[in-house]
C-alpha cells in the first residue's frame, strides 16, 4: 500500500537530493584529488629524472674509460700470435657446434642462415678481439644506444602530455572552489609554455 | 553548497567539460604513445648475465655476437681468454687487466641503469592510469552537471513509497522506492526490513542504491 502523504514524499526528496548533492561534491573533490595524485607522481618523475642523468653521466664515463683501455690494448702488436690462432682454430668449430644445438633448441627459427652468416663471422673474427671480451664491449654498446632512445622516447612523450595537462589542471575547475559564485566561461585558456609537469630548465636531450 | 549547479552556469558547465575529457584523452595518448612503437624496446640486459635466452637468440640472428655468449661451453675457447701473455709483454697484460675492470664497472652500470629506466616507465604507467581515473570521475560529474539542467529543483524525486512482504513464506516486510536521479528514468530501490522508514538513515540508504544503480546503468 501507497504509506506516505505528498508532503513526505517531498520530505523524502529533499533529504534524498542533500545526499546526492554530497556524492556530487565528494565526485569533484574526487577530481582535485585525482590531479593532486598526478602531479605528486609527477615530482617524483622529475628526481627519478635527475637520477637517471646522474646514473647516464657514470655508465657513460665507465664506457669511455672502457673504450680507451680498449684502444690501448689493439695499439700493441698482437703477443701469443702462435698460441692465440692454435686456440682459435679448435674454438670455432666448438662455438660454432654450440651455438647451433642452443640455435635450433631454443630460437626455434631457421638455423640454415644463421650457420652460414655464424661462419663467415667467426672467419672474419680474431681471437684478438676474443681475447679482449669484444663481444662483451659491443653488447655495452648496443644497450647504451637502446637506453638512450627509450629515454628519449618516454621523454618526448611526456613533454606532449604535460603541455596537455599543464593546459587543463590551469582551468578555474581545479583552481576555484566550485562554491564561487563566479561564473565559469567555456575552457579558452590563454595558451601557455607547459611548465607544470615540467621544470623551466629543460633537460638537454 | 553545490545546489544548485548553476554557479557553472547550465551551458558553460557541459561545454567546460567537454574539453576536458577530449584533453585528457589526449595526454594519455601521447603518454602511452611510446609503448605501442614496435621501435621502443628496453635493452635487454640481462644477456650481461646470459640469463635472457630471448634476447640471445635476437643477438644471434642480428650478428651473431649472440654466439660468444656460449665461449663458456668451449675448452678451447675459454683457454683463449686465459691466455697470459705477460712474459713477453708485461705492460700488455696490465693494460688488459685495465679493461676488463672498465668492462665489469660498464657492465654494472649499465644494468643499474636499466632498471632505473624501469622504474621511470612506471612513473608514466601510475601517471597514465591517473589519468584513467581521472576520466572516469570527470565522466560522472559531468553526466551529473549535464542531468541538472533540467527545470526540478530536485535531484532526486520520490514518487512512491510502498511496503509489501518479500515472499508469500517469509513475513518479513520490504520497503520499495521508486525514484528518479534528476531526469533519469524511474529507479525503484527496495530497502530491507532492518533499515526502517523511520531510520534517519532510511533515505541515505535510497539515494545510495539509486546512485549505485544509476551509475551502472550510465556506464
Amino acid at each position: 500500500e501507497q504509506l506516505v502523504s505528498d508532503n513526505e514524499l517531498e520530505e523524502m526528496s529533499t533529504q534524498g537530493s542533500k545526499y546526492i548533492n554530497k556524492e556530487i561534491q565528494n565526485a569533484v573533490q574526487g577530481v582535485k584529488q585525482i590531479k593532486t595524485l598526478i602531479e605528486k607522481t609527477n615530482a617524483e618523475r622529475k628526481s627519478l629524472l635527475n637520477v637517471l642523468e646522474e646514473a647516464k653521466k657514470k655508465k657513460e664515463d665507465a664506457l669511455d674509460e672502457t673504450r680507451d683501455s680498449e684502444m690501448k690494448l689493439k695499439a700493441y702488436p698482437e703477443v701469443c700470435n702462435e698460441t692465440m690462432m692454435a686456440l682459435w682454430e679448435e674454438c670455432k668449430p666448438c662455438l660454432k657446434q654450440t651455438c647451433m644445438k642452443f640455435y635450433a633448441r631454443v630460437c626455434r627459427s631457421g638455423s640454415g642462415l644463421v650457420g652460414r652468416q655464424l661462419e663467415e663471422f667467426l672467419n672474419q673474427s680474431s681471437p684478438f678481439y676474443f681475447w679482449m671480451n669484444g663481444d662483451r664491449i659491443d653488447s655495452l654498446l648496443e644497450s647504451d644506444r637502446q637506453q638512450s632512445h627509450v629515454l628519449d622516447a618516454m621523454q618526448d612523450s611526456f613533454t606532449r602530455a604535460s603541455s596537455i595537462m599543464d593546459t587543463l589542471f590551469q582551468d578555474r575547475f581545479f583552481t576555484h572552489e566550485p562554491q564561487d559564485t563566479h561564473f565559469f566561461p567555456p575552457l579558452g585558456f590563454p595558451h601557455r609554455r607547459s611548465h607544470f609537469l615540467y621544470p623551466k630548465s629543460r633537460l638537454v636531450r | 553548497s553545490l545546489l544548485p549547479f548553476s554557479h557553472y552556469g547550465p551551458l558553460s558547465f557541459h561545454n567546460m567539460f567537454q574539453p576536458f575529457f577530449e584533453m585528457i584523452h589526449q595526454a594519455q595518448q601521447a603518454m602511452d604513445a611510446p609503448f605501442h612503437s614496435s621501435a621502443f624496446q628496453f635493452p635487454d640486459t640481462d644477456f650481461l648475465r646470459g640469463d635472457d635466452d630471448r634476447a640471445v637468440c635476437k643477438e644471434i640472428r642480428h650478428n651473431s655476437t649472440g654466439c660468444l655468449k656460449m665461449k663458456g661451453q668451449c675448452d678451447k675457447c675459454q683457454e683463449i681468454l686465459s691466455v697470459d701473455c705477460s712474459t713477453n709483454n708485461p705492460a700488455q697484460a696490465h693494460l688488459r687487466q685495465e679493461l676488463n675492470d672498465s668492462l665489469l664497472v660498464a657492465e654494472r652500470l649499465t644494468q643499474h641503469y636499466n632498471e632505473l629506466l624501469q622504474s621511470y616507465q612506471r612513473k608514466m604507467f601510475n601517471t597514465s592510469s591517473l589519468l584513467e581515473q581521472l576520466n572516469e570521475q570527470f565522466n560522472w560529474v559531468s553526466q551529473l552537471a549535464n542531468l541538472t539542467q533540467g527545470e526540478d529543483q530536485y535531484y532526486l524525486r520520490v514518487s512512491t513509497v510502498t511496503t509489501h512482504s518479500s515472499d508469500s513464506d517469509t513475513p518479513s516486510r520490504v520497503t520499495e522506492v521508486v525514484v528518479k536521479l534528476f531526469d533519469s528514468d524511474p529507479i525503484t530501490v527496495v530497502i530491507p526490513e532492518e533499515v526502517s522508514r523511520d531510520n534517519p538513515k532510511f533515505m541515505d540508504t535510497v539515494a545510495e542504491k539509486a546512485l549505485q544503480e544509476y551509475r551502472r546503468k550510465t556506464r
